[in-house]
This record gives C-alpha cells, structure tokens and sequence, in this order.
C-alpha cells in the first residue's frame, strides 16, 4: 500500500520570539 | 541535593501579559520612588525570568527599558496622562534591572537598579540637525537662566515664595540665543514679597512645583519667560522598603528636600533601591 509522505503544515503564523519584547514608543 | 519538583524556573516570553504586569508593576515602583528627573514610561521588555520562591510566590527577574516622559517625578499628573520625550527634545532612556515578587496575585518589587541615560548628540543630528542639544545643568548660562526664572516667577507671585530645588535638563538653543531651563521647586513658609527676609530660610513646606523658562539674550538685557505649574500639597510619607531590606542599603531621602542636589552634568541618573538578592 502506497502512502503519500506527511506534507509539512505549510507557512503558517510565525510566532514573535519569546524576548526581547516588542517596542512600545521608539529605540534610541 | 535532590532535584524539588516545580522548584525550576520559567522563562516566559517578553510580551506575555504576566510578565507585562510585572515590568508595570517595576515602572510604578520606579515612578513612586524617584523623587527628581522625570517620570518614565516602559518601553521594551528586554529578558523575563521566573523563580520560584519559598515559601510561596514567584520572583520575576527583569531586564526593561523606559523612556523619560515630560512629567516631572514630583508631578501628580497620571502616568498615562504623560507624554513620552520625543527624539528631536533629545530623549533620555532609562535602563532597569528589577526583581519583582507575585504573591497572592500581587506583584512587588524587591530590588530595583535603574540607570538613565541621554541619546547620542549623532541620533538626534540625524533626526534634527538643528535641534538643541541637552546641555550639562551645572553650566553657568544654565544655572544662571533658572534663577533669573524664578526670581522673575517669584516677583510676579503672591502667594508663597519658591527656592530652587533642582534644574531638571536644559538646552542652549542658538537662534535666537537663549537658554531653556526646566527646573523644579519647592514653596517655603515665606510669603513672596518676604523673600529678602532671614526667616525665610527655614524648612520649606511641602509644596512644589515645576517651571518651564526660556532666557534670551538682547541688547543690553535679556528677556525671561517663564511658566510655572505648583503641585498640590502632598502628604509625605515614608517611602515603603523592599521587602528583604536592610540597614545597610538604607534606600534614598524621602524628603524631596534633602534629596541629593542637581546632577553635576547632563542628568545621568540612577537609583539603586534595596537588597542586593531577594
């Protein structure tokens, strides 16, 4: 019995990296 | 030593919402307890982690940057009223080491180091080439523009007379020439028409208040203008100590008015408050 090879998700949401966080006003 | 099962530490991402909750709570201790400069705005989470503590609660270890907002730290405008300093005012961002502990669903802070430092001349150049620059408080052109202010706020107010209790940040601005100086000061018992008078130099009363002055340059002369907001009296109270601290970190002056004096040079400050370690 022939089976197709599991097919990866696909490009879903990438998920933020955990740190550092986001920048609320501007870097200096 | 045997491995205490749910004793490990977490690491929780940056923008979770405890760990949020936690810097604010950092942000608030910080905006409490500092007593000159200005008042800072949480700006970007830079590390989280979590320990457990015994015997209850956890410990939030925290790496945040701040910006300096607008508001002076004796001022009793909200935070969220304050607006953040914009790059061409030559902003000053805070840097913040802070322990928080959560107990109870309450946070508390611990231990907190915060240091804050100005843009570089080359950032704000880019932005604003013809921005003024945040100039040293102790400059002679500065100091002497802050008094110049208040002596002008004082012959113009009738109720109490006012002494200067820090220059906060200043600019030299090149066209037209002058000075702009914020400064911060505290009421004394005196009336304002009895300001020459020796008794006015008892302890002042515990209202203060928050100038805006600009101090141009003319022929023969110079010109003031100057705006002041005066905070209603406050209650001061003892600052509240870190939870573990100790006699041989004793936290800063409560007392605005013993608090250390102006920063010798352009305001780098920092706080360093408690214990070391929880």
């Amino acid at each position: 019995k022939v089976t197709h090879p599991g097919v990866a998700s696909g490009v879903g949401p990438v998920p933020p990296p955990p740190c550092p966080g986001r920048i609320r006003h501007f870097k200096i | 030593t045997p491995v205490v099962l749910g004793l490990e530490e977490r690491n929780p991402a940056c923008d979770d919402p405890e760990t949020e909750a936690a810097a604010l709570a950092g942000v608030d201790y910080l905006n409490q307890h500092v007593r000159w400069g200005y008042k800072h705005v949480l700006n970007q989470i830079d590390k989280v982690r979590v320990w457990p503590r015994r015997p209850s609660g956890e410990v939030y270890e925290l790496e945040f940057d701040t910006l300096e907002t607008t508001c002076h730290a004796l001022d009793i405008t909200p935070l969220a009223n304050c607006s953040v300093r914009t790059v061409t005012q030559h902003a000053v961002e805070g840097d913040c080491d802070m322990h928080v502990l959560k107990q109870d669903g309450q946070f508390s802070v611990v231990f907190a180091k915060c240091e804050s430092t100005p843009d570089s001349r080359e950032d704000v150049r880019k932005v604003c080439p013809q921005c003024p620059l945040l100039t040293p408080v102790n400059n002679t052109k500065v100091v002497h523009a802050a008094n110049a202010a208040l002596a002008a706020f004082n012959a113009q107010n009738n109720g109490s007379h006012f002494e200067l209790l820090e220059i906060s940040r200043a600019q030299l601005v090149p066209l037209p020439v002058s000075t702009y100086v914020e400064f911060a000061v505290v009421a004394t018992d005196c009336a304002a028409a009895d300001g020459t008078d020796p008794a006015c130099s008892g302890p002042p009363k515990k209202q203060y208040g928050f100038c805006k002055a600009t101090v141009a340059e003319k022929l023969g002369g110079e010109e003031v203008s100057v705006t002041c907001t005066v905070f209603p009296t406050q209650p001061v109270a003892p600052l509240p100590q870190p939870d573990a601290a100790s006699s041989a970190n004793p936290p800063p002056a409560a007392d605005p008015a013993v608090s250390p004096p102006s920063s010798p040079s352009v305001p780098v400050d920092s706080v360093a408050l408690g214990p070391k370690r929880v």
